[in-house]
């Protein structure tokens, strides 16, 4: 990616991650829809020999040899048996039956976690600059799970399978689906083998943002990735006839001789359908749009479709409105002719003038690739909420990365826009979604590994978690662009990643097989749903007290029942493991305007020794009939030289 | 509806396998074969799964629930990409 390592500052770090071997030890394993081999973001220039330890490969196929491995891009695996057992055989006129990518999103995720450095990368010329992966000393293997069709949980469960038999080290998978339960899940289910091998195993939240419990990949065994912004911006503007103008955004690249008034008119207004205001296939009346600028609502169709479907139509151009789903959020696409996006103000603004003018006219003029964009991040629209639909006491997201239009490899079979009548190529595009955060992650969670081999999944997530951020270096509060308001852990969970911190917590809360298999007993399962989870015969000690409250999780949700009589205590307990110098942390607890006591006892915990584990409880109390609205807070543990922070969401069922 | 085939992820509790099988797939097999002479398992599974996937008629699915040592038969999923 270009930007997003300057933005979290990897580029003044490389002394903490510096390009050791151990760096190129870590290998990244991505389930997704395949890789572009000959894409430079997988040349292995400079590249040791491959550990020992791997045992993955290319596998040869149709248009992929097992030449395409190097030490760079060290395992490429395709899993299609479910996928064609329920739709046929694959139509290799289609689709590739093998890892080569015909989609873009497995180039995309895999060069952002792991991809090598590239001078001279962008789309278009947007977003240019030197791309690299998050790890870019990392080793990448791909393992092809999704298909035209989708990604078959059975499919899945085979590359998870083989992953782990190759040896990867962290595991990257922007998928979901929505799921009941941990043991019906198979990503859940695949990431609990994983993490008992000692892998990382990072996904995505999910897109149905901004909706409450919206959540995707919520168990506590996997790292769940909501999405952000990045301090970059590719403005258009759009110049109305009354001498108004709208800020949005584009990545058109097309003519500049486009930039002339030309007659506005609503989609709405040129349709023979009710829903003709979201530009879908074969809605608009050519006759109405032809050589003009037409206005659409975003919704339903994909919003490069739009712009085909009005390109088709004679359309000269496009403006792409948000509607309240997703407020001022702004997604940049690769539109297929002169079309800028913009929020819904400027929207209403721009219908505004459309219905009061007789000859309404717009212009859209490009304004390029901007930087240092302020306030950066904000939570993405889009990236899936919490509080956890599975299990209201576990803080999920965990944390969120930039997700909003990132640039970074893409495949040679379709163009930017992923549509069939896109003949253009390009080594690199610009997309956004939580699929993009999440292999910023893992490929940060490969760097950490690198620096501290040792160290548990668990102990990465918790570095990742207690030492991301939550305001901005002004001091105001991470922004969430669905409402313009504060965000809450429900959407950013611990908050921002912050990398340079996260390789030096001071205190990691460690998590290992046994305390999930305690989880799981507090959840009442069954000992056939743990076995399903935990492939073995595990019984719950019926004399045993289990409680949801004592996974030594890195934040803290709390979920009191509304209207209950009298004050209720609920108490949490946590374990912090030193993996730095010795010290005394003092605990600070804020819980701005709450009616919530907390208590933490002990209030200070004093190491001596690397590994040392010291142990502290937190009572909640909420007085009888208290506020049954949210509130928010923080548990933070400081030495003076580390903070160790977590987040506490409180809420009422 | 009922004869119409879908695919199955098994769960297999390994610690129940009969004594008479010195191998988890023979035994995985057997089991299948126990409900549908043609079914072919499409994967055994050997980290994330004790289990294979198959593919079953909706009555097979049920019929082979029901089989000591399965702890579940549970349909297909399909994942999107986020």
């Amino acid at each position: 990616t270009t930007r997003t390592p300057l933005f979290l500052g990897l580029d003044r770090s490389v002394n903490i991650f510096p390009e050791s071997d151990a760096m190129s030890d870590v290998i990244v394993g991505v389930l997704d829809t395949g890789v572009w081999p000959e894409r430079k973001s997988f040349d292995d220039t400079g590249f040791g020999p491959v550990p020992d330890s791997w045992k993955g490969e290319c596998e040869s196929s149709t248009n992929f040899s097992s030449a395409m491995c190097n030490r760079k891009l060290v395992g490429a695996r395709y899993f299609s048996r479910g996928y064609e057992t329920t739709l046929g055989p694959i139509d290799e006129s289609k689709e590739s039956k093998s890892p080569r990518d015909d989609d873009g999103h497995g180039t995309h995720t895999a060069s952002t976690a792991a991809g090598s450095v590239v001078e001279g990368a962008s789309l278009f010329g947007y977003a240019s600059g030197t791309a690299r992966g998050m790890a870019y000393r990392a080793r990448v293997a791909m393992y092809k799970v999704c298909w035209l069709g989708g990604c078959f949980n059975s499919d899945i469960l085979a590359g998870m399978d083989k992953a782990i038999d190759d040896k990867v080290d962290v595991l990257s998978l922007s998928l979901g689906g929505s799921t009941p339960d941990y043991y019906k899940d198979s990503i859940a289910i695949g990431a609990f083998a994983a993490m008992e091998k000692g892998i990382l195993v990072s996904c995505s939240a999910g897109n149905a943002g901004p909706n409450q419990f919206s959540l995707a990949n919520q168990a506590p065994w996997i790292t769940t990735v909501g999405a952000g912004t990045i301090d970059r911006d590719f403005p258009a503007y759009v110049s109305l006839g009354n001498g108004k103008n709208f800020s949005g955004v584009s990545l058109y690249a097309g003519d500049s001789s486009f930039n002339k008034m030309l007659p506005l008119v609503y989609a709405g207004n040129a349709s023979n359908v009710t829903s003709g205001n979201l530009c879908m296939m074969g809605t608009l009346i050519p006759e109405k749009v032809k050589g003009k600028i037409v206005l659409c609502d975003r919704g339903i169709s994909a919003r490069v479709q739009k712009g085909f479907v009005v390109k088709a139509a004679g359309g000269a151009g496009m403006v792409l409105t948000n509607t309240a789903a997703n407020g001022e959020e702004l997604v940049a696409d690769a539109h297929l002719l002169p079309a800028a996006a913009v929020g819904q103000k400027a929207g209403d603004a721009i219908k505004k003038y459309l219905f009061s003018d007789p000859n309404p006219t717009a212009e859209i003029l490009f304004g390029g690739t901007k930087v240092d964009i302020q306030p950066s991040p904000v939570v993405a629209a889009f990236s899936s909420r919490g509080p956890n639909s599975i299990t209201p006491e576990i803080l999920k997201p965990d944390i969120i990365a930039p997700g909003v239009n990132i640039l970074a490899g893409w495949t040679g079979t379709v163009g930017p826009t992923g549509m069939a009548e896109d003949d253009r190529r390009v080594e690199f595009n610009i997309i956004s979604g939580t699929s993009m955060s999440c292999p910023h992650v893992s490929g940060l969670a490969a760097l950490i590994k690198g620096v501290h081999p040792e160290w548990s999944p668990a102990a990465i997530r918790s570095a990742l978690m207690t030492t991301a951020y939550t305001v901005y270096e002004n001091g105001g509060a991470l922004v969430d662009v669905a409402t313009g308001k504060p965000s809450t852990p429900f959407d950013h969970g611990a908050g921002h990643v912050d990398p340079v911190s996260a390789v030096n917590p001071g205190l990691v809360y460690d998590i290992n097989a046994d305390d999930y298999l305690n989880f799981l007993c507090a959840l009442k399962y069954s000992p056939s749903q743990i076995n399903m989870i935990a492939r073995r015969n595990f019984t719950c000690d019926s004399r045993k007290k289990y409680s949801v409250t004592d996974l030594n999780y890195p934040s803290f949700a709390v979920s009191f029942v509304a209207g209950s009589d009298g004050s209720n205590t609920i108490k949490y307990s946590r374990t912090l493991t030193n993996v730095g110098p010795a010290g005394t942390y003092k605990v600070t607890v804020s819980s701005p305007n709450s009616s919530v006591k907390i208590i933490v006892e002990p209030e200070t915990l004093s190491f001596t020794q690397i590994n040392e584990k010291k142990s502290y409880t937190v009572s909640f109390t909420a007085p009888s009939k208290s506020s049954v609205t949210d509130v928010f807070g923080r548990i933070e543990w400081s030495d003076g030289k580390h903070v160790v922070s977590s987040p506490v969401a409180i809420s009422w069922s | 509806a009922m004869e119409e085939k879908k695919t199955y992820i098994i769960h297999m509790a390994k610690s129940q396998m009969p004594a008479i099988f010195d191998d988890h797939t023979h035994w995985y097999d057997a089991s299948l074969k126990s409900v549908s002479e043609s079914a072919e398992m499409i994967y055994v599974y050997k980290n994330v799964v004790h289990g294979f996937a198959a593919r079953l008629t909706a009555q097979q699915a049920e019929s082979l629930e029901t089989q000591p040592g399965i702890l579940s038969v549970l349909p297909e999923v399909i994942y999107q990409l986020h």
